[in-house]
């Protein structure tokens, strides 16, 4: 139980500090586990130092840096057993366009190394346009939802005039 | 392992059936609030097994069931089918050589749910441990839910540790 | 303090639901203490029925729908007890394109009814182009934070092609 | 009684001096993440007075003062004003005739938070007081810290009840 879950913590540190600085386009970040000499009962604490700024902890950072913080150890831990499939529900909402902008190359590479499908539930229009495709959910009718494919040329074409 | 396809009936606001199928890459998923987008998460969580009614903003299981709106009464039963491809070997006999697997949970109201895969009966537990020895299932940390991102962040230590329970 | 936790319920509870329609443009919500007979332990709830949908408690709703109905009480304490000055940080993040135009118009009502002065903290084009003037903040030196005036008419032709 | 500007110097990342006029109506504030526009908010509740580090994202009151950048060393000082106007009467005596008060907020690094009005010393009670007395204050529930709406939609029952002990 022990080795098994120090084990996983190697891993998802060594992805979560890869995956911060190619996010943050520098600095540095990574895992603790703290508060016990029993792993099992440890607490995991996160410290991150985005470029030019001070190593502090995740609850110090802006709420944009910590959504995209904790983007990075989620996407960490997926690295490290990855699963047919993927859904992301509204990660992107605190992001800056130029933070999902990075959201999306990060989706881009964690689409070459795997076989995963992902589902990216969003309401931005950077995103909308660096999918695949696309599902609309409409409610034609109060109350009940409909599901069609959306045309991606349109949504393209809204978000380069954004 | 791949899942193909997403099919809801009576599932929460799906009242009528819908077929989505899921592609390789990025498949984006849009819509204005309350049309019914978190909901498809939900499905897919549920039919993999979901115990938690509370993880599905229910609160109980019957609530996942339409529960009628202006125009419409409500539904006695809702169904959410997952197509899983090249699946050989994923379930154990008698579907040890099914290449195509038909993964179904179908609720009745006040009668719980029952689960099949193409087509036979199957216990919940079957189910569960199909998707979890293909490394995802109703906890997969890869299905991050509404708000789940500000939950890791604002989680105790001991709580976040949790994540990597999952990872091992 | 019992008799005022009751006259401050009754009038925010009129509030809210006045600004609960006018937000949802229909449909029906209402505040309710529960849970026990002395109103200083009670709890809040809070009941939301959106147009053409069953009436349910605040946590069955949508992530928008939740965000909106807790907005419209925001508004209905504020306006029990208007402050001289309101600040909003990105709560309009979880909207929808047609619900963050309905929660400018809340702001431009507000506006006529008090003389409070708000700042607006936002990533939403939208709302950029409907507040009365900007400040951007900046770090033109990292970890250093700069304030300018942003050209109000740069940010509403973004969010006219948006 | 208006609140008209607020200034900061040395305050979390704005270490340099910075003055923001505030006026009527609707003002945005907008930059990308991290600029510090949050950073804002808690310089207006900060000078208003407010007792707790936790709610301005501090682990101390000391960890306001700017702690220095890749390029710039850390401050020793931290200190943001509010001028507030049509104020006549607000503050007490020796203040009770003026109509412009300028509050300020100053700490020292592990010496404390000293405040003044019109460049008076005062105790942190008088500009709680007067701020509490105007409708207003560190605990102003029209003070809408980021992430709050999603904690008041997630809040028990009974601490969501506290909202209307601030309007009553
Ligand atoms: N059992 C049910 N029967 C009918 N409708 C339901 C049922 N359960 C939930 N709903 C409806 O589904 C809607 C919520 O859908 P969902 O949360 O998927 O929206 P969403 O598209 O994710 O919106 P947002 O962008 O705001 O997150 C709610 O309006 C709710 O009324
Ligand atoms: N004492 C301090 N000294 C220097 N910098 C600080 C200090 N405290 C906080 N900061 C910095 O301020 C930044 C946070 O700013 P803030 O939270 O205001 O960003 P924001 O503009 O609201 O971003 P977001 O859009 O992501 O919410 C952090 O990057 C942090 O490093
Ligand atoms: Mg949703
Ligand atoms: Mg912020």
């Amino acid at each position: 139980g022990r080795r098994r879950l120090l084990a996983a913590y190697e891993t998802v540190n060594a992805n979560f500090t890869k995956l911060f600085t190619a996010l943050f386009e520098g600095g540095a970040a990574e895992l603790t586990l703290t508060q016990s000499d029993d792993p099992l009962a440890a607490g995991l604490e996160i410290m991150a130092q985005p470029p030019g700024k001070k190593l502090t902890t995740l609850s110090l950072m802006s709420g944009g840096e910590q959504a995209l913080t904790a983007t990075a150890l989620i996407f960490a831990v997926f690295l490290a057993n990855p699963a047919p499939i993927c859904v992301l529900d509204e990660v992107d909402a605190p992001l800056d366009d130029a933070n999902v902008d990075r959201f999306c190359r990060l989706l881009d590479e964690m689409k070459k190394l795997t076989s995963t499908r992902f589902l990216v539930i969003t309401h931005n229009p950077v995103t909308m346009s660096r999918v695949d495709r696309l599902y609309g959910v409409t409610m034609p009718e109060l109350g009940v939802s409909q599901l069609v494919s959306v045309d991606l040329t349109r949504a393209r074409q809204l978000a380069a005039t954004a | 392992m791949n899942i193909a396809e997403l099919r809801l009936a009576g599932f929460k606001s799906f009242v009528d059936s819908v077929r989505a199928p899921i592609e390789p890459g990025l498949t984006g998923v849009v819509g204005p609030n309350g049309c019914g987008k978190s909901n498809l998460l939900e499905a897919v969580r549920w039919v993999m097994g979901a115990t938690s009614a509370k993880s599905m903003r229910a609160d109980d299981m019957d609530s996942v069931i339409f529960a009628g709106s202006a125009a419409r009464p409500a539904r006695e039963h809702a169904e959410v089918t997952l197509v899983l491809k090249d699946a050989r070997g994923r379930a154990g006999a008698p579907f040890a050589d099914d290449d195509v697997l038909e993964v179904s949970r179908r609720i009745r109201r006040g009668l719980g749910s029952t689960y099949r895969i193409n087509g036979k009966d199957v216990r919940a537990k079957d189910v569960q441990l199909l998707f979890a020895d293909a490394s995802t299932g109703a906890n997969s940390p890869a299905l991050v839910r509404q708000g789940q991102v500000s939950e890791l962040i604002a989680a105790k230590p001991e709580n976040r540790r949790r994540i990597l329970e999952e990872a091992a």
